[in-house]
């Protein structure tokens, strides 16, 4: 987190809002409700109360406006620049400004209001932008669900002005993991046409061969539908498909496309209704084979056929001698199998049936 | 030089973004000075987001530069 030079803040934590003008885009309630939402996020780590006033100069004004809005800091047409706020202040200090080409709305079908409300008001209270990809702070516009601040928000926002003497329960969101940590572990990783995605917590990595360093993305900024977890994903090369596993649905993406008809149940393998989760998921191009691993066991599905092989569930410490009772996730990658559990990976020879070295997990990320 | 049309126009929207987010200093373009103040600044919005700083316009720099987002500088005053 990051706060403006001199740690410019509010020398009260009485502070008082007014909503200047309204977009079109969406009824007055509910820019009302927004707004509110907005607020009562940060007032819930603060002492900080905001009163609403209808009339007159408040601490923070919040207004809609498009391209050059009387700041001298136009705004740009559709997309690009949202909104923009000022650090806390007199006269347009605290002033919080939305680009009025934008589409807004309540939901993820375009710019969420809340989401960008929440964001701005951040600065108008003193937070400047975040390098954490999770924080609400961070620069560019991702939807998300649930809690929106992270710890990150809280620790910047509670450095200016303490915590909320009657804390209500909240639960923020935990900091972005770090690629390089060597306590490292990981929910999922999958080929997709080329690049690899490693799935952790709510976010993902994108390793491109052509870009030395990994991309790390909100799962919810480029699939909003999809949970703010992944237990397993595989790619099936022959369909041009991604499947993607979180608890007992599982969603289909062609690219990164989302297949209509998805969410299905994981069941519709061929798993028998007892198994709730996919720890780990593989296919495995050379036999047209994908294994699916829950708990101790693991399960071969036939694509072709799209039939389960008989003689399944069996044991993984049996027939994979050397990488433990339980895998995070697999990956087959040429011509070997990689297991990860926890900190570690383990490089597996399909062809010899052993373990030929065991790695930390972050050398996926060449740590 | 010239360049070619859509590399121009990613060199403007490279150039504005720079100025706006990371006062990347008015000036003359060409100069010698401009171009280390342009890679400077450039491997300072690549820090900040955890890109590989390479001070050089790649693709992964450009997508980031053209991701919907907040008008407050990400540095300096």
């Amino acid at each position: 987190y990051t706060h403006f030079p001199r740690k410019l803040k509010w020398n009260t934590n009485k502070l008082t809002f007014r909503i200047l003008d309204y977009t079109p885009d969406l009824q007055k309630s509910d820019v009302d409700k927004a707004v509110r939402k907005a607020l009562n996020l940060w007032a819930a780590v603060t002492p900080l109360t905001f009163k609403k006033l209808h009339t007159g100069t408040a601490d923070i004004m919040i207004s809609f406006g498009s391209g050059e809005h009387g700041d001298y800091n136009p705004f740009d047409g559709p997309n690009s620049l949202l909104a923009h706020a000022y650090p806390p202040g007199q006269g347009i200090g605290g002033d919080v400004h939305f680009d009025e080409d934008e589409n807004w709305t309540k939901d993820s079908t375009a710019y969420n209001l809340f989401i960008v409300a929440a964001h701005e008001l951040g600065h108008a209270l003193g937070m400047g932008h975040s390098t954490d990809a999770g924080a609400l702070m961070y620069p560019t516009y991702s939807y998300r669900t649930g809690f929106l601040l992270s710890v990150d928000d809280v620790k910047g926002i509670q450095e200016l002005y303490g915590p909320n003497p009657n804390p209500t329960e909240v639960t923020p969101s935990p900091e972005a993991p770090k690629q390089c940590d060597r306590m490292l572990s990981i929910d999922a990783v999958t080929g997709l046409r080329g690049e690899t995605m490693v799935f952790k917590d709510r976010f993902y990595w994108r390793l491109h061969p052509q870009m030395p360093e990994p991309d790390q993305i909100l799962i919810k900024s480029t699939w909003p539908s999809l949970r703010n977890k992944v237990d397993a994903a595989y790619e099936n090369p022959e369909k041009d498909q991604v499947i993607i596993f979180s608890g007992i649905r599982m969603w289909a993406l062609n690219g990164y496309d989302i297949v209509e008809g998805y969410p299905k149940y994981i069941h519709k393998f061929g798993l028998p209704k007892k198994i709730r989760k996919v720890d780990a998921a593989v296919h495995i191009s050379d036999t047209g084979k994908t294994l699916l691993f829950t708990d101790e066991e693991y399960w071969s599905y036939d694509e072709a056929t799209g039939r389960m092989d008989s003689g399944y569930p069996r044991s993984i410490e049996k027939d994979f001698p050397g990488i433990g009772d339980k895998i995070d996730a697999a990956v087959y990658q040429y011509g070997f199998l990689y297991f990860f559990r926890d900190n570690l990976r383990y490089e597996y020879s399909y062809t010899h049936r052993k373990v030929w070295r065991i790695l930390p997990t972050n050398s996926i990320f060449n740590c | 030089l010239p360049l070619p049309a859509d590399d121009t126009d990613t060199w403007l929207l490279a150039e504005k973004y720079l100025r706006r987010f990371y006062g990347l200093p008015v000036g003359l373009q060409g100069s010698q000075k401009a171009a280390g103040d342009f890679q400077k600044t450039i491997k300072q919005m690549q820090r900040f987001f955890k890109l590989k700083v390479t001070g050089s316009l790649n693709e992964e720099t450009v997508e980031v530069m053209k991701q919907a987002r907040c008008g407050v500088p990400d540095v300096g005053e």
